[in-house]
Order: structure tokens, then sequence, then C-alpha cells
């Protein structure tokens, strides 16, 4: 049943056991197993392998792997935990577990912050939060004045620095996203629950067979 | 009344932060 090629793809993408995954992150075994066929595929997209290149998932996220975006970098940048230029087989799962239904809000919060955290300083800078809102501009072809943009990065650091000491911490971070939950929003994605109804071809790979 | 966005609200609307399209086919 596949088993030789499976194996062998395994290797290749630095798999991890699927039991041990599951038991540290939101996912059950069978999602895991499921995450695997998409993480086949998209580490597979350019250049075959079995680990995931920037380009590869910018060409994921754009259709476009020539795309340079800040906030994928970012994204790619914490998947990437062992800062080595690939997202790894089970960087993928841990990372991905962040943005499941079940996982816990506080461990949505804290991902958003590092996101946010540009420079890695523990403190989301008022020039971070003015260089993000540059690029989403840039992004989406939105011409503001520079006048605008002053206010509106004034305006959300009167609102989420509440020690008014010119950066947010972890802890106003926090509070800021309370009373503004829609920020985290983008950190869950629904689709996760339903993956292995949207790759069941993990089925033929199982580990059960081997 | 002018409303004035709140900036993380804006950036959150990137395309480089919304991951579900990783999972197009």
């Amino acid at each position: 049943m596949g088993c030789y090629y499976s194996k062998r793809a395994r290797q290749e993408s630095g798999y991890e056991d699927p039991t041990t995954l599951a038991s540290e992150t939101s996912f059950t075994v069978n999602e895991v197993e499921a995450l695997f066929e998409l993480f086949k595929k998209l580490s597979s997209s350019i250049i075959d392998d079995g680990l995931i290149h920037k380009e590869e998932f910018q060409l994921a996220l754009f259709r476009n792997s020539n795309k340079k975006n800040l906030f994928a970098d970012r994204v790619f940048d914490l998947f990437d935990v062992k800062r080595n230029g690939v997202i790894e087989f089970g960087e993928f799962v841990r990372s991905l577990s962040v943005f499941h239904p079940n996982t816990p809000e506080i461990d949505k919060i804290s991902f958003a912050f590092r996101l946010y955290d540009l420079r890695q300083t523990g403190f989301i800078e008022r020039e971070e939060l003015k260089e993000m809102v540059l690029a989403l501009l840039n992004e989406s072809d939105l011409v503001l004045s520079d006048d605008v943009v002053e206010t509106i990065v004034d305006k959300t650091f009167v609102d989420a620095d509440s020690k008014g000491d010119g950066k947010i911490d972890p802890e106003e971070w926090k509070e800021f996203v309370a009373r503004n939950p829609s920020l985290i929003k983008i950190m869950t994605l629904p689709y996760l629950k339903d993956i292995t109804l949207a790759f069941p071809s993990f089925v033929l790979n199982s580990e059960v067979e081997d | 009344r002018p409303v004035i966005m709140n900036a993380f609200e804006l950036i959150s609307t990137s395309q480089g932060l919304n991951l579900s399209n990783l999972f197009e086919k």
C-alpha cells in the first residue's frame, strides 16, 4: 500500500512520530497524518526535498513564489523554529496548531505578539507598528498621507500602550486584545478541524498499515 | 466624527496573514 514511497518521503522531510506531535498539539493522530499530506504537497511545489522553502510558502499564500510580503516573512520566520531557512514537518504541525480552534486563546495572543514584534525586542514598538501599517497600505495599493498614518498609529498607541512608555509589552497586548477580540480572529483557522476530510489520502499511507 | 482605524485591525487584513490559502487545492 505505497509503504515504500511513504517511508522514503517521511525520512526526507524530517517526519516525526504523529503520536508525539498529537500529544504536543491540538491535533489528533489522524489529523497529523492528514497534515502530512498537505505538507508533502507544499514542500514539493518547487523543490522536491520535503522541506517548505520560503518560495513555496509564498507560492501557497499568493500563487506567486516571488511575492515579497512583510507579514508572510514574519509567519515563515516563526514557523521556522530552528531558523535554518526552511520549515520541517514537526515545525509545520506545531506552529499550525496555534491556529487550531481548540488551542487556548493565550497561545494565539502570544503568537500574534511575536509576529508583530518585528525586531524581537520583547515589545511592539511605535516604529514597528508604523512599518507594518505602511507595508499593509503598500500591499493593498492604498495611499494615505503620512499625517493620517501617524494619526492611526498614535491613536492605537493611546489605546494599547496603557503604561504610556512608547512601546507595547506582552501584558498590555493581552489587555488590548481582550478589549478588541477581533484582532486575533486571524489566529484561528476553522478549516483545521476538517483537515482529515480535506486530505483523506492519509488513510492510504497510515502507519497502522506498517 | 471621523472614525480612526485601529492599526492592528488594519494590518490583520494582510493577505500574508491569511493562512487559509495554504489549504487551497
